[in-house]
């Protein structure tokens, strides 16, 4: 399966083309800050301007306020893939918030950024979202191909 | 040149894959 360094790189890439901040390495991704502000892109009635509010942006070195963040995050996911898309996650795609905010556990952090680009995948505007990712370099394609494959495929891999 | 139908191949696979995403019901991942 995906080598989760290369996953999280080319996940990092995609995200960047959200434009949104706190968005320029995979430490900044553990404060949970950028990935609220591309779910809210993804889909602002379901992870709307009250649920961003919650995110606390300050979270930088506070671990605690990270992982608060990651795990408001993650719940909203797993309710969005349940409710709005139908679709089960399975165990082995379910990333500890505690890891990312606490060490920066970079696998843990590819599985939270693969829910996300299921999210975009499957969203009412993911045509959108979809033509944004065949923008993208040949070799970052094919590891979000992977990566979409490897979450949406029904028996777990 | 074998890279340049690689390429060519390679270029093939993914858009087939992500027209694919497109075609699907919205909502509808699996």
């Amino acid at each position: 399966s995906l080598d989760k360094a290369e996953l999280c790189d080319s996940l990092l890439t995609w995200l960047q083309t959200f434009q949104v901040p706190s968005c320029n390495s995979k430490y900044d991704l553990t404060s949970g800050v950028a990935i609220a502000h591309v779910l809210h892109r993804i889909d602002p009635s379901w992870f709307n301007e009250t649920w961003l509010g919650r995110i606390k942006e300050e979270s930088g070195a506070n671990w605690r306020l990270k992982v608060s963040n990651l795990k408001k995050i993650l719940k909203s996911m797993l309710e969005y893939y349940h409710d709005v898309l139908g679709h089960q996650v399975s165990d082995e795609h379910l990333p500890d918030v505690n890891l990312i905010g606490e060490m920066g556990d970079i696998t843990e952090l590819g599985k939270l950024v693969q829910l996300v680009l299921g999210c975009a995948v499957s969203c009412e505007k993911k045509q959108e979202q979809i033509q944004q990712i065949m923008t993208l370099e040949e070799s970052v394609q094919h590891v979000v191909m992977t990566a979409i494959q490897e979450l949406l495929s029904k028996e777990p891999s | 040149d074998p890279n340049m139908k690689a390429g060519a191949a390679n270029e093939g696979v993914l858009a087939n894959f992500f027209n694919s995403l497109l075609s699907k019901k919205t909502g509808a991942p699996g």
